[in-house]
């Protein structure tokens, strides 16, 4: 399932999928789009909330209803939750896209996400994960890419979010003329990464 | 984490075809060992891996009898060792997240090492293939494959696992050594006036018999169970076969308008006669073989068996389990039972992968066994399978056209 794509689709089809999934969030309304963030800064650290709400989804759009539940794992389904108690399918559907990024990642950067999300920096860690992928493709060789120095920020080092969050990645990187090394086997996290962030700083920007 | 990185290490170098799946987590590495039972979700995207989450079941759990999975072949145990040391020299400027700054010229060096035994241990295909002949699923229905049905996604057993022999320990140190000004976090350590350094060590403890990787399998569910090492993405566990070929939906006509509605397992009495035989043998493969039994020597009767005909009686005979393989065979590529039963109504069998040479002729019926004969696949030359049919059933008119 977890295809190849084309070189030449690589970086570019990525980048429009994710996109594309982010203009289905942005139909959410200004008040609710707060109430799913703040909920998903809840649920994020918790690797069993983040099953238990795609179990809930995956049943929901199977069944046609939801069940009302408690907690913030409720407050994300209220959100996408009709006035029939149907879930809005197309909202569902990015989230259980967001859900099942998010799965490819570690705990650990579940964790970070769920920092960045809180503080508003996801846009620094977004852009260098974009760069790394745009660099790489089509992400088959190993090769080093280097890290446009204006995306860094002040700080690149081990104690850095985005750092962080390419490390977990599984590739190696360096703080002296910033550098990661390209791992083909980092290609499907990084990825998964690149679309959490892009969805979730697309949520908190508006 | 260190355990990912080992196993990617790992499997660099003794899997280079990409076939087995990493363990993403060692707290959950039990549930990958052979003969587990795996939910795979639905992935939404071609760009990220689909997730393996175990069901804490084997598929002992959803056979009958109750008896222990068969043993697996283990290849190994490999020894591996895997160190790395590098140095990095630099100017570099860290923050420490909200805790200070580091400025200045640095030295960062990293070292991880891992020994480690590891084998692998795998289901030989034919072990599947015996499994299927003499346990069938349970009935009714264990609750957790119905919940499973409603749940979407597909069914995978573990075919091959990747596992530690003994207890290893991995260690990752990240050292960084620095001069110039600083405002160090309480964790620095500093030694003399504006130089200091900060180390970093994790170190994980893998369990002997721990699974690093895995090899899953598909597992259909149906009327009867199967696994299917090289499924296709039509194929789902509790969903529909794949479309038939043109070539299989040509016969399949012909099955109808030859046989029609009374072309059923049932009409051929193969139900009564497998209970017959279940009774009379008491074993748990004698329904399976009995089926195979009864339609085998009714085709070779009339003539038109396309393969060896059994030599025996007797259901638990090899050569039973050569007239089950062409079964199972076909019952992969059927369409449908109706289907099936068409097939088989005319003695459209192909040969079995035969461990010696067939009899030159039944010792029950008398009859010519034709060999060497093997029914052409849907891919052959245009036109061959209806030559192939028409030689199966000397009664149906050669098409025109050949």
């Amino acid at each position: 399932a977890a295809g190849s794509p084309a070189p030449s689709e690589a970086w570019s089809g990525l980048r429009a999928e994710v996109a594309e999934q982010a203009r289905g969030l942005s139909v959410l309304a200004g008040e609710l789009r707060g109430q799913l963030l703040g909920s998903l800064v809840h649920v994020l650290p918790e690797a069993e909330a983040l099953r238990g709400l795609e179990e809930s989804l995956e049943q929901g759009l199977r069944r046609g209803h939801v069940e009302s539940q408690a907690g913030p794992v409720g407050a994300i389904l209220e959100c996408l939750t009709l006035s029939c108690r149907r879930l809005e399918e197309g909202l569902t559907e990015v989230v259980l896209y967001l859900l099942g990024a998010l799965a490819a990642l570690t705990e650990t950067q579940h964790g970070l996400l769920a920092r960045g999300l809180d503080a508003g920096a996801l846009l620094a860690p977004l852009g260098l994960v974009g760069s790394v992928l745009e660099q790489s493709a089509p992400w088959r060789l190993r090769q080093p890419v280097s890290l446009p120095a204006q995306l860094l920020g002040s700080g690149w080092g081990p104690e850095a979010p985005a750092w962080a969050l390419l490390q977990e990645c599984g590739l190696e990187l360096r703080s002296d003329a910033p550098h990661v090394s390209w791992e083909p086997e980092a290609r499907g996290q990084l990825c998964a990464l690149y679309a959490c962030l892009v969805l979730l700083s697309g949520l908190s920007q508006a | 984490s260190a355990f990912e990185r080992v196993i990617r290490s790992v499997l660099r170098e003794l899997d280079g075809s990409g076939e087995l799946v990493p363990v993403d987590s060692l707290g959950r590495s039990a549930g990958f060992q052979p003969y587990c039972l795996l939910l795979r979700r639905r992935c939404r995207s071609a760009f990220w891996r689909p997730r393996f989450e175990c069901v804490d079941m084997s598929i002992r759990d959803i056979l009958e009898p109750d008896a222990p999975e068969p043993d697996t072949e283990q290849a190994g145990p490999f020894h591996f060792h895997d160190a790395v040391d590098g140095q990095l020299r630099g100017s570099v400027e860290l923050a420490a997240l909200g805790q200070g700054r580091l400025a200045g010229e640095a030295t960062v060096s990293g070292s991880s090492s891992a020994s480690m035994h590891v084998s692998l241990l795998s289901v030989h295909p034919n072990t599947w293939m015996t499994l299927r002949q003499e346990r069938r699923l349970r009935q009714p229905e264990p609750q957790v494959l119905q919940q499973l049905r409603g749940c979407g996604g597909d069914l995978y057993v573990v075919t091959k696992a990747l596992q530690t022999q003994r207890e290893v320990e991995v260690t990752r140190t990240q050292r960084q050594e620095g001069s110039g000004q600083f405002a160090l976090p309480a964790a620095v350590c500093l030694e003399g006036k504006g130089q200091g350094h900060l180390s970093r060590k994790r170190t994980v403890t893998i369990p002997a018999g721990s699974v690093l990787a895995f090899r899953p399998a598909l597992l259909t569910i149906g009327s009867d169970w199967d696994v299917l090492l090289f499924p296709d993405k039509r194929q789902k566990t509790f969903g529909l076969q794949p479309p038939a070929s043109p070539h299989l939906t040509w016969l399949r006509a012909g099955a109808a308008q030859t046989s029609g509605a009374a072309c059923t397992p049932h009409a051929h009495g193969d139900t009564a006669y497998a209970r017959e035989h279940t009774q009379q043998h008491a074993h748990v493969g004698a329904h399976m073989g009995a089926r195979a039994h009864k339609s085998t020597h009714e085709s070779a009767h009339r003539g038109t068996l396309m393969g060896a005909c059994t030599q025996e009686h007797n259901p638990h005979s090899r050569e039973h389990t050569w007239a089950r393989t062409r079964e199972r065979t076909w019952q992969r590529a059927r369409p449908s039972r109706a289907g099936w039963a068409g097939r088989r109504h005319r003695g459209l069998v192909r040969a079995a992968p035969q461990p010696g040479p067939p009899p030159a002729a039944c010792p029950h019926y008398g009859h010519q066994i034709q060999s060497g004969q093997s029914f052409r696949p849907a891919s052959a030359a245009p036109g061959a399978h209806r030559l192939a049919l028409w030689w199966a059933r000397p009664t149906l008119p050669l098409p025109s056209d050949e």
